[in-house]
């Protein structure tokens, strides 16, 4: 059986809004270590790794591995049913087809109980290979979001150059374009700053349109991470107390 | 036109 109670139901609220748009069924696999999420959205194209720690819940206890398929945008209408600083405590019986969500109110003597049926979901598991990244930016969540929603205004796609100086974000759209510099701050490192190691230049192209709904999980952490080799998926990270969520985003390839 | 690879190109299933 599962057990977790979170202290705050914000976070599972914001993974929630995070994810919701790119895929509409996942499971939630939980064991000993906390719970884990893989999937991609329906092209193929976008991945989401959610991991949220064993040590980030108040209470956790998950006797042995089960898989909680859910559909994602039930989960999302539950949860909002809870307020961001509720205790939320999730529990699965094993083999069982529902999930209960309690809601305890920080303030009152409110408990709320909801339950969700589970579903069976039949997905392929990617092997993600570790990969020793040509360049790794870190900079302000903010940044990142004003940068993709900018410029999925001019165009669809945006090219990502990394280079000695710095990275450029470039959109071609066919009645205007743009382009935006950051350069390496030398004197505020992140949350505020902005870091760049590259060992060397990389220049991809990406669909704005994922790049804007990863960008929803700034709501997460302040700081979010690319990470981009030449031909190879590009890693969107961002890192907060209980886990992580990570978006694998394939490149564009030219004709 | 730029297109795109699936991400099964890049990681196999496990």
């Amino acid at each position: 059986m599962l057990e977790a109670r979170l202290a705050e139901a914000a976070i599972l609220k914001r993974l929630l809004d995070s994810i919701k748009e790119l895929v509409t069924d996942a499971n939630f696999e939980c064991n000993e270590e906390g719970i884990n999420l893989q999937a991609m959205d329906n092209s193929h194209v976008a991945l989401v790794s959610v991991k949220l720690s064993a040590s980030g819940f108040k209470k956790y206890r998950c006797d042995r591995p089960l898989p909680l398929g859910v559909n994602l945008g039930s989960f999302t209408k539950v949860l909002k049913c809870a307020k961001d600083d509720d205790v939320c405590i999730i529990k699965a019986a094993d083999d069982a087809d529902i999930l209960s969500l309690t809601y305890e109110a920080r303030n009152s003597d409110r408990i709320a109980e909801y339950e969700m049926k589970l579903m069976d979901i039949d997905a392929d598991t990617l092997n993600i290979p570790d990969t020793d990244y040509d360049a790794r930016v870190s900079m302000p969540s903010a940044e990142f979001t004003r940068i993709v929603r900018d410029l999925s205004q001019l165009g669809e796609s945006v090219r990502i150059e990394v280079s000695k100086e710095g990275v450029r974000f470039i959109s071609d759209g066919e009645a205007a374009n743009g382009n935006i510099l950051l350069r390496q701050t030398d004197d505020d490192a992140p949350p505020e700053g902005v870091t760049i190691e590259m060992n060397q230049h990389v220049n991809l192209t990406f669909s704005l349109k994922y790049l804007v709904n990863f960008a929803k999980s700034s709501t997460l952490s302040n700081v979010v991470q690319l990470m981009l080799s030449n031909d190879v998926p590009l890693l969107v990270s961002y890192d907060f107390n209980q886990g992580h969520i990570r978006y694998y985003l394939a490149p564009k390839i030219g004709d | 036109v730029a297109d795109q690879h699936s991400l099964d190109r890049y990681f196999g299933a496990k």
